[in-house]
């Protein structure tokens, strides 16, 4: 009973209602994991450490939050009239942000797997934009607001970072409960053609491996201002 | 005035860091926390008579209250309280599956004085 009731306290004091009870292990990114070991070292070395700047990242912060992509894929067949390989939206819950404060940086990850060992492949155009209207899944196309970005890159080659300063400012007016962006890739064909080698079609390979993630990083004023005495 | 000797074995019982490790598998956390495997969770405890406020790092308040409890027993001895402390940085999951990296300063303690 006693144990119990310490749980309860220090889950608290964590910020949790209860302890988690995580079916499986989420993929931790390289980045938070070298950020903590940083922050271990300097613990043992008895550095001091400024709690409230995420060197790592250049940005301010006391609680980054890693939020999976809950989103859905508009087509899984072949390449669709417009010639676009994958069309997905990408939907991340932002009402997970519970703590006070305000978000320094949201920055969307976009894995889109590992190089190919074939020299040749093919070239994407991508672009990503804001989604206004979601629509009805799977009737209906997405309403598209501002365009966030738009690259083109020589295949598949691990992750793309995209820092998304809109979604910033956006959050700390209004604490968006959710962030919806659209991401189409489409595949030059020109490169790729003429290959008598059978390679597998770039599009379900693309499908199969795209990983999303989107890093949040907020600033609690009240932990990082550094004359406040915290309440105990 | 000369400072006194501190006679043996009188050491334990004065102002120091008690060392105490938090084990979060102990506490059955270790599914969900991520990274550290737990923490130091020092405190301090010890006597603070007036010889020790004057050459342990203890404060001039430290000295004053030994001071004055000397001269006036109604006075309380001064107390045996964390002089530097240092943060911690827990990665862990929540039920979202969100993987959330949160750091929580004076944590930790290093040093006890009076």
């Amino acid at each position: 009973q006693t144990s119990d009731f310490q749980d309860y306290d220090f889950l608290q004091f964590l910020g949790l209602e209860k302890a988690p009870s995580p079916h499986r292990f989420q993929p931790v990114p390289r980045i938070l994991r070298k950020i903590i070991r940083a922050r271990e070292a300097a613990a043992a070395s008895g550095a001091s450490q400024d709690l409230c700047y995420v060197k790592e990242l250049g940005v301010r912060g006391n609680l980054l939050r890693l939020l999976p992509d809950q989103g859905f894929f508009l087509n899984t067949q072949k390449p669709s009239q417009d010639g676009s390989c994958l069309q997905k939206v990408l939907y991340f819950n932002l009402s997970a942000i519970k703590e006070k404060g305000k978000l320094t940086m949201a920055q969307l990850t976009l894995d889109l797997g590992p190089r190919s060992y074939y020299n040749l492949q093919p070239e994407l155009v991508m672009a990503l934009s804001v989604v206004q209207d979601r629509g009805v899944r799977g009737r209906s196309h997405p309403k598209l607001g501002r365009l966030l970005a738009q690259l083109s890159v020589p295949g598949p080659q691990g992750s793309l970072q995209f820092n998304l300063q809109g979604v910033v400012k956006d959050w700390n007016r209004n604490r968006l409960k959710s962030l919806d962006l659209y991401l189409q890739i489409l595949v030059q064909e020109d490169r790729y053609s003429g290959v008598n080698v059978q390679l597998e079609n770039p599009c379900d390979r693309l499908i199969r491996s795209l990983h999303a993630s989107l890093l949040v990083v907020t600033l609690n004023p009240k932990h990082c201002h550094p004359s406040s005495r915290k309440r105990r | 005035a000369a400072i006194p000797v501190v006679p043996k074995g009188f050491c334990k019982n004065l102002c120091h860091r008690h060392q105490l490790f938090i084990n979060f598998q102990d506490l059955g956390w270790h599914k969900w926390v991520i990274a550290p495997k737990g923490f130091m969770a020092n405190y301090c405890h010890g006597d603070c008579p007036f010889s020790m406020t004057t050459y342990l790092n203890s404060s001039n308040y430290a000295f004053m209250q030994a001071l004055m409890h000397m001269t006036d027993p109604r006075v309380p001895k001064a107390v045996c309280v964390p002089t530097k402390l240092s943060p911690i940085s827990v990665l862990y999951q929540d039920n979202d599956k969100n993987v959330i990296l949160r750091h929580y300063e004076d944590m930790v303690v290093d040093e006890c004085g009076c």
